[in-house]
């Protein structure tokens, strides 16, 4: 895979998945960049791909897999990439994205949850951080967000899976984005990828009141839901994570909206056969391919309500 | 590397407030090592639970005994785990 054929239709490990990125950058040296923006709990590089045409441009900001195990979610961000990277040029909707805004794709926003999925325990969601006083391990990395932090929705035992942690941004891979975030200044949409349920979310899930702009993020919720059914009729569910699921606090999406990034966003991705987040590999591709065509309706919106 | 031979999904389908409360109950029972995909949030709405095979029988018998709807998703979670490591050694082979 090294020389450049990537096989989409697989699962990756870690070290596969850092090894496409770095081969992306090479192809595609004029666009693409790769940025550290920090290291995980057990030190491992938390590896950006910054999309760009130039100039500090406002940005849009895409990760997946913060929860570790739902690996569609890391498979369908490196094709996101490579269709991103090679079709600037090309695909009109792409060039003019990308000649008035830039975006940071992380693929692998917990990286020692991923491998430790590979390697030791494939249900495993959380970070690997240790806890004081505890013999349990890691903290739920989208209970960890300074918005309504501790709030309902959220446990405070370390042994659940949706333990909020200490405090907020207890998490370095948390705070790393966090971090980077608030340096960049100009990031216009915040859009994280997780599964599976097939939903389409946006704040708020720490309270259960309507926020400004919902009857906005709304309407591009419902477009860019009916984008993804429109190529292989996954039919997914659109509205605020409170009334969605549940109340959930902590989450990412909501700390991006109260931090001003009106376009934020959750997709929660495919399973369409009752796998769960156990989705077999033939499904990634048609998972990417759909998931794109909801990206691209949030982004084209983006694109066109600067602000 | 933990193995989950035997460990059923049950797609878990609540027809009321008082048998979400029943189900987030047992979800609390520590012992049961029940891990929750999707949780039960409101009536009519599909759950998903990862039950240890050695919970089955007692969390099926729960269900059963509360009249709370339920099948099985997934009959063998290892199962699925080994195609998925299967197809990931053959394509690193390939």
């Amino acid at each position: 895979e090294r020389s450049g054929n990537f096989n989409f239709e697989a699962y990756h490990t870690l070290d596969e998945i850092s090894q496409e990125m770095d081969n992306l950058v090479a192809k595609h040296p004029g666009l693409l960049s790769k940025l550290t923006i920090g290291r995980s709990f057990e030190k491992r590089p938390m590896n950006v791909l910054k999309f760009s045409t130039g100039g500090n441009k406002p940005a849009i900001w895409l990760d997946a897999g913060i929860h570790a195990r739902e690996w569609v979610t890391q498979a369908t961000a490196v094709w996101t990439a490579n269709k991103i990277a090679s079709e600037y040029g090309t695909d009109p909707f792409i060039t003019s994205l990308l000649d008035k805004m830039d975006i940071f794709l992380l693929p692998v926003t917990n990286p020692d949850g991923y491998v430790f999925s590979h390697t030791k325990n494939r249900m495993w969601r959380k970070t690997r951080s240790k806890v004081a006083g505890s013999l349990c391990v890691g903290v739920d990395p989208n209970r960890n967000w300074d918005a309504g932090f501790g709030g309902p929705g959220a446990s405070n035992s370390p042994c659940s899976d949706s333990y909020h942690g200490p405090s907020a941004n207890s998490e370095v891979e948390v705070k790393s984005i966090v971090d980077f975030i608030k340096s960049h200044g100009n990031v216009k949409a915040f859009i994280t990828i997780h599964s599976y349920s097939q939903l389409l979310m946006f704040p708020y899930g720490y309270k259960c009141t309507k926020s400004d702009s919902f009857d906005e993020l709304n309407e591009v919720a419902l477009k860019a839901a009916q984008s993804v059914a429109s190529l292989h009729g996954t039919k997914y569910k659109v509205g605020p994570i409170c009334s969605v699921i549940y109340q959930a606090s902590g989450g990412s999406i909501d700390w991006a909206y109260d931090s001003g990034i009106k376009y934020s966003f959750a997709f929660e991705l495919r399973d369409t056969g009752r796998y769960g987040f156990l989705l077999p590999a033939s499904q990634i591709l048609p998972t990417a391919q759909e998931t794109w065509l909801g990206l691209k309706t949030i982004m084209e919106h983006v694109r066109d309500h600067p602000y | 590397r933990e193995t989950f031979v035997g460990d059923q999904v049950l797609e878990v389908t609540p027809s009321n407030e008082e048998q979400i409360v029943n189900l987030k109950e047992l979800e609390a029972e520590e012992h049961l090592q029940l891990d929750f995909w999707k949780p039960p949030t409101t009536p009519g709405e599909t759950a998903h639970v990862r039950v240890p095979f050695v919970s089955v029988q007692a969390v099926k018998a729960f269900l059963e005994s509360q009249g709370i709807d339920y099948s099985i998703m997934i009959e063998d979670v290892q199962v699925l785990l080994d195609n998925e490591n299967d197809e990931m050694l053959l394509n690193q082979r390939r």
